[in-house]
């Protein structure tokens, strides 16, 4: 039986607002090792998605606002989703990672293929 | 059976010099769209490992060179290795990706979680 988004997510979930500054997040990125944060608004709604390859990819540009390089349109994944299909949504957008959501569209976790991958690591 | 690390990897390898610019590297990760960059130096000999991460993470530290970034002990896999073995590495190390070798020590291609996870999506 294939797992459950629920099952392997990372359930810790820091997020960033779309005022902060890009430096802000590479700091928040360089503490925790990880590589997506999903901005939520002062509502804590989700508005964007931003990733170290956003960030590295700002470097030259100028830019210094998270709002000036997130992804407003955010590809997310519900809890009870088995995890193939999130698998074949993150191929299928060439993404690394996404925001997960509860019945009430609150951000309750993070998957990424690096989760995934751990899966095909599993000993049978 | 697990597939080999042949089978699953990708081929196209691209790759900077340590005296490249961080800014230069960006722009190639920008134009190709992934993470992961070996380093080599003259000889085509790889002598480290930089990513999106190294670069969001050297955003406001006033680095300039590959060098100064990269990670020099660089954790590589073989073609011939099986992919669940690859997939350990990469959670043991905390990684995303690794530069694949072949049986000469030569760079060949690159494996991903981005990569082990599509075998997560494939339908049974
Ligand atoms: C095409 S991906 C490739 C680079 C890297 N693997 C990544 O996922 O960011 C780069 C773009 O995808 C966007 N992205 C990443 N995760 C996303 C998600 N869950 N929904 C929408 N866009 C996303 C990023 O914001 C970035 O602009
Ligand atoms: C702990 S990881 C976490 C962030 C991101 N997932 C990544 O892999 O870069 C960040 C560090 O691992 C290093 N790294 C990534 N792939 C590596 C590899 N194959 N061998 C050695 N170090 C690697 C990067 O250079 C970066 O400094």
């Amino acid at each position: 039986p294939v797992p459950l988004v629920r099952e392997v997510m990372t359930r810790q979930v820091v997020t960033v607002g779309p005022e902060c500054s890009i430096a802000e997040a590479a700091r928040i990125l360089a503490e925790k090792g990880f590589d997506h944060l999903p901005v939520v608004d002062e509502h804590r709604r989700l508005v964007g998605i931003i990733t170290s390859w956003d960030i590295a990819t700002s470097v030259g540009t100028g830019k210094t606002r998270v709002s000036e390089i997130m992804t407003r349109k955010v590809v997310t994944a519900r809890e009870d989703e088995p995890v193939d299909s999130v698998a074949r949504s993150l191929e299928l957008h060439s993404i690394s990672g996404v925001p997960v959501l509860n019945e009430r569209g609150e951000v309750t976790g993070v998957l990424t293929s690096d989760d995934l991958s751990k899966l095909v690591g599993r000993r049978r």
